[in-house]
């Protein structure tokens, strides 16, 4: 099974 | 007061296009370096973020940092109705909450008015660092959405694999699986047509298909397309927009649990 994290988990909420 | 005055208006008939599948409701900062909008779509997995500099406007005054937030499909609606060659102009007076779209024929003898309303929309904003990609492909744009929309045909995922051969868009599903190998080639006459792919390391991603979709609504935007990637981050897939700034996609890979 293959999941897509959300984008916030990659770059950072300003 | 915030004024804006595009020539070749067909250029923000295309921005629209570009992103009003992807995103409903988005907020364009306006400030003295230009107009940019930075959205995600509904599930929070892709991101788009547009930039047209000031300078690339044949008028742009921007008195003070505006938000304004928009309806994409309306913003569309609207847009649609100017004249590919028609000029278009954006303004809003401070403290109003309504923006204006006006349209100018070519031979100034037709001027539409359109007007709508603003909207408040709280969306988080994500810092987004320049980064150095293990992968970066540069292919005609018709061919990367070709390729997108061949696949999605066979399944609704792509693994895009980069390796010192080329480019490799693979897919599978019920009826079968199929496989896309695009080779570097350079010596093209127009270079436009070019296939250029610089690779650090070679890097595997897999990612949706129907977003890969929805960020091809760009391709009539610019000839070419660049895809940079690199493990575990999310592919950044970018179209320029002649000689004003850019339109990037962001995807985050489909990571095996």
């Amino acid at each position: 099974k293959r999941t897509q994290f959300p984008l916030k988990l990659y770059f950072v909420v300003t | 007061m915030f004024e804006l005055r595009l020539v070749q208006g067909s250029l923000l008939k295309k921005v629209l296009e570009s992103i009003k599948d992807l995103v409903n409701d988005a907020n364009f900062d306006c400030s003295s370096t230009g107009f940019s909008l930075q959205a995600m779509d509904s599930s929070h997995v892709a991101l788009v973020a547009l930039l047209l500099r000031s300078e690339g406007f044949e008028h742009y005054r921007c008195d003070r940092n505006l938000t304004m937030g928009m309806n994409l499909a309306n913003m569309a609606k609207m847009l649609k109705c100017a004249g590919n060659d028609d000029i278009i102009t954006i303004k809003a007076d401070d403290g109003t909450d309504t923006v204006t779209f006006m349209f100018e024929s070519p031979s100034q003898d037709k001027i539409s008015d359109f007007e709508m309303k603003l909207m408040d929309i709280d969306s988080e904003h994500l810092g987004i660092p320049e980064a150095e990609y293990e992968a970066i492909i540069r292919m005609p744009s018709a061919e990367f959405a070709r390729i997108c929309r061949d696949l999605s045909s066979i399944g609704d995922t792509v693994v895009i694999s980069v390796t010192k051969e080329g480019v490799r868009f693979s897919a599978r599903g019920d009826i079968g699986a199929a496989n896309i190998v695009c080779r570097q080639n350079a010596t093209v006459d127009k270079p436009e047509d070019a296939t250029i792919i610089e690779m650090q390391e070679p890097v595997t991603l897999t990612f949706a298909l129907r977003y890969m979709n929805s960020f091809t609504k760009a391709t009539p935007l610019a000839e070419q397309v660049t895809i940079s990637m690199s493990s575990d981050l999310p592919v950044v897939v970018e179209y320029k927009v002649a000689g004003m700034g850019y339109i990037r996609y962001y995807l985050a890979p489909k990571i095996e649990e």
